[in-house]
């Protein structure tokens, strides 16, 4: 593993962690998108359906297991201990226009027509975009609480340096999933006007709010 | 086909 890759999932697992703590600690999940979130345990479940076909490594496993529970967790916090908190009203992005065209691409668009590869496929196309209703609703209140940015820096900085480990395993390794890498792409692009909000005011000091 | 580094990347 090189350190691009190995940086980028230290960073999900801590974006994950402080969501879950965030969560926990306020007793609250106000200005979070339990739809991402529901999203994200769908990625989560579809990629790694492997875990029951192949074994790669005692770290492969146990990350792969920490994802999907704390996914789970964060989804159960969400919509039922802490329900009372969910801003459902702003947590407004149709789904169904997200999850039936990257299904639909999964379908058309893969490198074996057979179903873990679909569902693998349909996992990458649902990641990239997965962060959509979260970024929906932070425009839509215009307002995010800084440990919310936090997440999203974390989460934003792994796709950007599995990015690099794409470079890196292409020109050592020859390897290279043009799957992956394009929607790997798009997914680090949806993040570039956050990235720039977060350097400009978090990192300052500042409250994450955008103009009316 | 065998995929071996999907199994592998998170």
């Amino acid at each position: 593993m090189n350190i691009f890759r190995g940086i980028a999932d230290f960073s999900h697992l801590a974006a994950i962690i402080i969501l879950l703590h965030k969560i926990w600690k306020s007793r609250s999940c106000a200005g979070i998108s339990g739809k991402s979130q529901i999203l994200f345990a769908i990625v989560f479940t579809t990629r790694y359906l492997d875990l029951l076909t192949s074994f790669i490594s005692l770290y492969n496993t146990s990350m792969k297991v920490i994802y999907i529970s704390c996914s789970y967790a964060t989804v159960y916090l969400i919509y039922m201990k802490f329900r009372a908190t969910y801003d459902g009203n702003h947590d407004s992005f149709r789904v169904e226009f997200l999850v039936v065209p990257v299904g639909g691409l999964a379908v058309l668009i893969n490198h074996d027509f057979a179903l873990l590869e679909i569902l693998w496929t349909f996992s990458i196309y649902l990641e990239s975009v997965a962060i959509l209703p979260q970024l929906f609703m932070i425009s839509k209140t215009g307002e995010a609480e800084t440990i919310t940015t936090h997440y999203l820096f974390c989460l934003g900085l792994y796709r950007a340096l599995y990015l690099f480990n794409w470079i890196w395993r292409f020109y050592f390794e020859g390897f290279f999933d043009m799957i992956a890498i394009v929607a790997g792409l798009v997914q680090t692009v949806l993040y570039c006007d956050f990235f720039y909000l977060y350097v400009t005011k978090v990192l300052k000091g500042k409250k994450l709010s955008l103009p009316a | 086909r065998e995929f071996t580094y999907r199994h592998d990347e998170l």
